[in-house]
This record gives C-alpha cells, sequence and structure tokens, in this order.
C-alpha cells in the first residue's frame, strides 16, 4: 500500500 | 479603494466551485496587478492557487493592498445569485471588514447588490519553487474528468504515468482494475487533442488520491483543456487557465510507496 504525502516540505513560507 | 468589474462574471462562480471545497475559507489578496489566493486543504495534502490578473477585468482598481477574508460558503451562496451572464462588480474600501458585491443583468433591467462580512484569517501565503518538470501533458478538461471519475470506481488511488507519446491512467482495487490511455494527437493547437512533452524521454509514473483528483475537475468549466506537470517525487500540478490573464492551480502531494 501507499501512504499519503504531505505538501510542508515543497514550499516555503513567503 | 478597490473596485474590479468582471465583464464575464461566470468565471468567479466557476472559479468559486473549483476551490469551496477544498478551503473552507481564504484570503482574496487584492493588488494593483490584479486578485489572488491561495489555501491548503486541513490535511496539507493539496494547495490551491488563483490568479485573476487585472486585464481580465474591464475595469480594475486598487489603490492600497486589500485582503479580503471570505467564507468560501458565503460567497458561494451569493455567487449563485448572479445569472451566469450577469456583471460582477466587486468593491471595497481600504482596511475592509465587508465587500460589497453587484450584479448587473446583461441588458442592464436588474441589479443586485450583496454585502458580504469579512473575516480574519490567519493564513501564512506559501512561495512556490520554480521545478523543473519531467512531463507535462495536457488533455482535454471534460476527458480529464471523466478518467477520474471512471477510476475512482476501481479505488481511492489513481496512477499517472506518462511515456513517449501517451498517458496512462491507472487504478487497482477489490473489484479489478482499471487503465485508461491517452495518445498524443498530431495538432496539439486544438483544444480536443491531447500532447505530452517530456524532459529527456523518462518514464515517470506518480500515485495521487483519487478524491483529490476528483475536486480539482470541480473547475473543469473553467476551461477546455487541463495541464498536468508531473515530476518524481514532487506534487502533481493541475492547472485550469482563465483565458490568458488568469489561472486555478492546484498541487498534489503524491502517494509514497511503502
Amino acid at each position: 500500500g501507499a501512504t499519503q504525502g504531505r505538501l510542508d516540505s515543497f514550499f516555503t513560507l513567503k | 479603494m478597490f473596485e474590479a468589474r468582471l465583464l464575464q462574471g461566470s468565471i468567479l462562480k466557476k472559479a468559486l466551485e473549483g476551490i469551496r471545497e477544498l478551503i473552507t475559507s481564504g484570503n482574496w489578496e487584492c493588488s494593483s496587478a490584479g486578485i489572488s489566493m491561495q489555501g491548503m486543504d486541513p490535511s496539507h495534502v493539496a494547495l490551491t492557487v488563483l490568479m485573476l490578473q487585472n486585464d481580465l477585468f474591464d475595469q480594475f482598481r486598487c489603490d492600497r493592498n486589500v485582503t479580503l477574508g471570505l467564507n468560501h460558503a458565503t460567497f458561494s451562496k451569493i455567487l449563485k445569485c448572479a445569472a451566469n451572464d450577469d456583471i460582477i462588480t466587486l468593491k471595497a474600501e481600504d482596511q475592509p471588514d465587508e465587500c460589497n458585491l453587484l450584479f448587473q443583468s446583461a441588458n442592464d433591467d436588474k441589479t443586485s447588490d450583496f454585502i458580504i462580512k469579512l473575516t480574519d484569517i490567519d493564513q501564512e501565503t506559501l512561495g512556490i519553487p520554480d521545478t523543473e518538470y519531467a512531463a507535462t501533458v495536457k488533455v482535454p478538461s471534460v476527458e480529464f474528468q471523466r478518467i477520474c471519475r471512471d477510476l475512482s470506481q476501481f479505488g481511492d488511488t489513481i496512477i499517472i504515468s506518462v511515456k513517449k507519446g501517451c498517458v496512462e491512467f491507472s487504478g487497482t482495487g477489490e473489484i479489478g482494475s482499471a487503465k485508461i490511455a491517452l495518445k498524443e494527437s498530431g495538432n496539439v493547437d486544438d483544444d480536443e487533442k491531447v500532447s505530452v512533452e517530456m524532459d529527456k524521454d523518462t518514464p515517470c509514473s506518480l500515485s495521487f488520491a483519487s478524491r483529490y483528483l476528483n475536486y480539482f475537475t470541480k473547475a473543469t468549466s473553467l476551461s477546455d483543456t487541463v495541464t498536468l506537470q508531473l515530476c518524481p517525487e514532487h506534487p502533481l500540478v493541475v492547472s485550469y487557465d482563465i483565458g490568458d490573464n488568469g489561472s486555478l492551480k492546484y498541487y498534489l502531494a503524491p502517494k509514497i510507496e511503502e
């Protein structure tokens, strides 16, 4: 099975 | 003050359809460049980014940057009071606590005036890094909507695979499995056609939650085509262009194989 990844590591705070 | 008049008011109605189920409320940032809004779903799996450039509006005035904190359920209820061919004007003072929405019928025999109260939303703006995508695929938006709906019957995961000249969508579940392949068409200028561009011709395959892909397809009526951008271990980008002066983009974190 696969687990759902999260976006947090991809984007930076402006 | 801020005032923006949109001849094609239906654009705002359609954009909100693609937003409201993913983000309950958001800061609509108004500047001289236009209106932008971004927000993540509560589980931080999907980021939604709307951009409406000033050129999309036939009249646009924004003296100082204004933030409209809007509850999307309320905003949607009000926009449903506008007919598809209504002209929609948004108005707000500097540092507003409410926003005025004016709907004018196409033949100017009916005007409707609404006021929506704004809410303070504590939300950080995210910077989206430039990414070199391994694959960029354009497909008719209605076709993508249909494929996502059809494959959702098989399971909660849709695998998107791009090979040279072909994009394949597949799903597997208890009842069976499905695989739908779209081949690149000859004439890519036509909105009915499929185009597949790859960097270095390396096949790319990623798994995504079908639930989110189906949310994104609520924006189908915004554009005849949808663009999918894939890169290994990166979020999928699903983009609906709003004419030449706007877009509704979604970023979706992939599922990770254990």
